[in-house]
């Protein structure tokens, strides 16, 4: 149960890392496209 | 009932010492030389047998901590007798400690010889290396032992180069009635797909950490060691094995080798005596090549020293006094020392062959013990948490050391970072929020990020630790009032 809960939260943090990860690549990329 | 076992050789050895021995007070036995390091739960120190004048390793362990842990320890060293496992000679109570009386090895550990000597090793040092610890594993898995903790840090060089495995406070046995583990247990970068997934394990285990340790000494560091431990964990059983950063750098045996070891199926993974017959142990060339690593090392050690006592020596003796009383810089300068048994291996960043000394990227890794084992219908090894300090498993307190190590880089940006108390992650998986957010906010809960993981896992583990609690402490104080030494 412990590991499955650690899954769970590694798993929601893991997304949500990809999520900002992705947010900023997407405004470096439209920056550069502007520049 | 030990008895005593000294050979009547012109130069006497101890082997066990005596019921005699045993019964004075440890001072009357040994003289105590010198602080060794901290070991995983303790101070270790080098000593001097009186009576052989045989050098030993002393751990030194309060009674206040896991002494299930240590009974395991204990238990796992008595019954193996092999030149290339840590030999145990007996335990005295002093005090509040514990006293475990061990073999002592000359050489230090592997990890302890790269750090020391900011070098990583070369294929054929590599190479004898592994044929001495493979040696090892073949007579732990034959007693149906795992050790479960295989890296650079356990394994430990004698002076003349052989490599003996330490450290089995997270061992475990096999029995026929259980013949594959299901217990998360081992440091997070060398363990084994089948371990993190919990779907059972046997001695292959270490085969796998053996492989993860190849690569350590080959490149200074595990594969994913960059990586928060808890994110390695979900990726190594996800990825394909790993594999060594610039494998032409390498011969085709040694890489070979290393793809031997890190087979996701464990069934299909060599075994250790499977591993002897390899070209590149077999091959392998004698243990003197690798003396001129530990006298290096010790070289190295000795000039540290000299510098550390040359900075601490001050004009005015009482100073000295007051530092060695009271000074973390002192424990921090014998923390550098040969560690004989230690719990954390500090890493570097590496380039090809030449390890550059970098302590803002130090990475401690840590042993990391998920569940433990409550209770085993065997009752061989078991696993509990001591009512006495019950909170904080080894992988916990690798976050915490992780923290301390980078709060100085951290606190620079505290600052900026966002309140922890007040920000949850969104958990419908809808982050079109985020693009109201400015770049530099999105970086800041970036880097936030691994500290709020970290946070949550503590307050997981706390609530599952107060409910098994009681359970421990039951299975705790039934145990005690069977154990003795």
């Amino acid at each position: 149960l412990f590991m499955k809960e650690l899954e769970r939260i590694v798993k929601l943090y893991e997304a949500y890392r990809q999520a900002l990860i992705t947010e900023v690549e997407t405004r470096k990329q439209r920056q550069q496209w502007y520049a | 009932m030990e008895t005593v076992q000294l050979r009547n050789h012109p130069k006497r050895h101890l082997k066990k010492l005596s019921e005699e021995s045993l019964n004075k007070q440890p001072e009357e036995v040994f003289d105590v030389l010198e602080k060794l390091g901290e070991g995983s739960y303790g101070s270790v120190y080098k000593a001097s047998h009186k009576e052989t004048s045989q050098i030993v390793a002393i751990k030194q362990i309060p009674v206040e901590s896991d002494l299930q842990e240590i009974i395991k320890e204990i238990s796992i060293m008595q019954q193996c007798d092999s030149p290339h496992v840590v030999k145990y000679y007996g335990s005295y109570f002093k005090n509040t400690d514990l006293w475990i009386v061990m073999e002592y090895c000359g050489g230090g550990s592997v990890s302890d010889i790269i750090r020391l000597r900011k070098q990583t090793l070369k294929e054929d040092e590599i190479a004898t290396i592994i044929h001495s610890t493979l040696k090892g594993l073949e007579y732990l898995h034959f007693m149906r032992k795992i050790h479960r903790d295989i890296k650079a840090g356990n394994i430990l060089l004698s002076a003349d180069g052989n490599a003996k495995l330490a450290d089995f406070g997270v061992a475990g046995q096999l029995t026929d009635t259980m013949a594959k583990r299901n217990t998360v247990i081992g440091t997070p970068f060398w363990m084994a797909p089948e371990v993190i997934q919990e779907i059972g394990y046997n001695c292959v285990a270490d085969i796998w950490s053996l492989g993860i340790t190849a690569i350590e000494m080959a490149e200074g560091k595990p594969p994913y060691a960059d990586i928060h431990p808890m994110r390695a964990i979900f990726m190594i059983p996800s990825n394909p094995p790993p594999t060594l950063r610039r494998e032409e750098l390498w011969s085709k045996e040694f890489i070979d080798f290393i793809n031997q070891c890190l087979v996701k199926n464990p069934e299909h993974r060599a075994s250790a005596t499977e591993l002897l017959q390899h070209p590149l142990v077999k091959t392998a060339k004698g243990v003197s090549i690798l003396q001129h690593l530990i006298n290096e090392a010790r070289d190295a050690l000795m000039k540290k020293s000299e510098m550390q006592h040359r900075e601490v020596e001050p004009e005015d003796d009482d100073i000295v006094e007051e530092n060695e009383v009271d000074s973390s810089t002192m424990v921090q300068a014998k923390r550098k020392e040969m560690n004989t048994m230690q719990a954390f291996t500090t890493m570097n960043e590496v380039m090809d062959n030449t390890m550059v000394e970098n302590d803002r990227l130090e990475t401690q890794l840590g042993t990391m013990l998920i569940n433990s084992e409550d209770e085993e219908e065997t009752g061989t090894m078991k696993k509990s948490n001591s009512p006495a300090q019950p909170a904080k498993p080894s992988f916990l307190e690798y976050f915490e050391q992780h923290e301390n190590q980078t709060s100085t880089e951290e606190k620079k940006t505290s600052s900026q970072a966002p309140d922890l108390s007040n920000w949850k992650i969104p958990l419908n998986g809808d982050y079109s929020f985020l693009k109201d957010w400015s770049v530099d906010d999105i970086q800041m809960k970036l880097n936030a990020l691994d500290p709020m993981m970290e946070q949550e896992i503590e307050e997981i583990h706390q609530r599952y630790q107060a409910k098994r609690q009681p359970i421990l402490e039951a299975i705790e104080s039934k145990k005690r009032r069977q154990q003795s030494f």
